[in-house]
């Protein structure tokens, strides 16, 4: 009983798994002068524990759930499943090259959708 | 950070000095880890330039002039990733073949030397240099887009009947160009049949013709721009329509607004790969 309720405790001091907020702003990396837009974006985070027993929104796999099992029963011997990005989303950037063309691209897996244990 | 410290590190070091006439050792070691500091930057930055795609970071001119077009595409990106919640990479324009293009360049024609301009009204030679395009790029489409003013009828007599109205725009592949004794060789690429009352953007079609550039560069020997009456006569008109050289007396900002614009949308593979 004690033990469970110190886990209890720990589990409610540890933040879970979640996406947090990162703008990254091209002009405090002094980029504003070639890329024309956006400013910045909205890029995002994971950060958080993946907890014993993994919950359904926490978007585990399989495996995240059987090593968190493994690891709730011997810390030593495996460690928890990771908090990272699950699913990611495109950004288009309008930005003049080295040879002061103008450009629009869009680049793959810029923005964290969504984050869980795996 | 890194310049405040390396300064309290020269100024610790030249006050030690002062008092006690001893060399210190910290401003140099700050001064290595600033050094190193600076390195780590650098390759941090340049990591991500190539994650972009870029050899070494731009430096613009300071007045460059961004095309609407090219801003118009990235609002429209932007509305239709807002509202469709698209996760793709690709950039669909209405009524271009695209498909997987994720890459859009625009392209301004070398404005001919004063000595070389050419003296016709109705048929204008425009060259790209197109070598910016990296390799790993996969060319999708490529446009012309050409801007053509309204001409209002009351000041130009000759414009009496309906069929007056009507002009046709084409786009020719420069296959040999022109020399003192022989006119150009060209081949017809795209063809727009145009209303001269109305203002607008025209697109022509020039894919063939930048695929072939890309895989000759020797063979680029521009495009040729015809501006002629439905029954194939040259134009009559007295005032421009289609803005195809700088005029006189216009100004800067106009020609840069309106002048012709080669647009390519390409695919950029290398990110796919790097995934996969």
């Amino acid at each position: 009983e004690g033990k469970r309720r110190s886990r209890s405790h720990k589990r409610k001091s540890k933040e879970q798994c979640r996406r947090h907020a990162l703008y990254v702003d091209f002009k405090d990396v002094g980029w504003d002068d070639w890329i024309v837009a956006p400013p910045g974006y909205q890029a995002f985070y994971c950060h958080g524990d993946c907890p014993f027993p993994l919950a359904d929104h926490l978007n585990s796999t399989n495996h995240a759930i059987v090593q968190t099992l493994v690891n709730s029963v011997n810390p030593s011997a495996v460690p928890k499943a990771c908090c990272i990005p699950t699913e990611l989303s495109p950004i288009s950037m309008l930005y003049l090259d080295e040879y002061d063309k103008v450009v629009l691209k869009n680049y793959q897996d810029m923005v964290v959708e969504g984050c869980g244990c795996r | 950070q890194e310049t405040a410290l390396l300064v309290a590190g020269n100024t610790n070091n030249n006050r030690r000095e002062d008092y006690t006439g001893e060399t210190s050792e910290k401003g140099t070691t700050i001064r290595e880890n600033s050094g190193q500091r600076t390195k780590d930057i650098q390759a941090l930055e340049s990591s991500l330039l190539k994650m972009f795609g870029l050899g070494s970071r731009p430096r613009p001119r300071k007045k460059l002039e961004i095309p609407q077009y090219m801003l118009e595409l990235y609002q429209k990106q932007m509305q239709i990733r807002d509202s469709e919640e698209i996760m793709g990479g690709d950039i669909n324009v209405r009524g271009k073949f695209t498909g997987s293009a994720n890459t859009v360049r625009s392209f301004h024609h070398l404005e001919p030397k004063v000595h070389e301009a050419q003296s016709s009204t109705d048929k204008v030679t425009l060259i790209f240099n197109i070598s910016s395009v990296p390799e790993e790029e996969i060319l999708k489409a490529a446009e012309l887009r050409i801007y053509r003013e309204q001409i209002l009828q009351h000041l130009e007599p000759s414009l009496k009947r309906k069929r007056d109205f009507r002009y046709k725009l084409e786009a020719h592949e420069v296959i040999k160009p022109q020399t003192k004794n022989r006119d150009s060789i060209t081949r017809l690429l795209d063809t727009k049949i145009i209303d001269i009352r109305n203002s607008s953007w025209e697109s022509l079609d020039l894919t063939p013709a930048v695929v072939k550039w890309r895989t000759t560069p020797r063979k680029s020997h521009g495009v040729e721009v015809h501006f002629i009456r439905l029954d194939g006569r040259p134009s009559e008109l007295k005032s421009s329509h289609v803005r195809l050289r700088r005029s006189i007396n216009g100004d800067d900002s106009t020609w840069q607004a309106q002048r012709p614009l080669l647009v390519t949308y390409s695919d950029d593979t290398r990110s796919k790969r790097t995934k996969r």
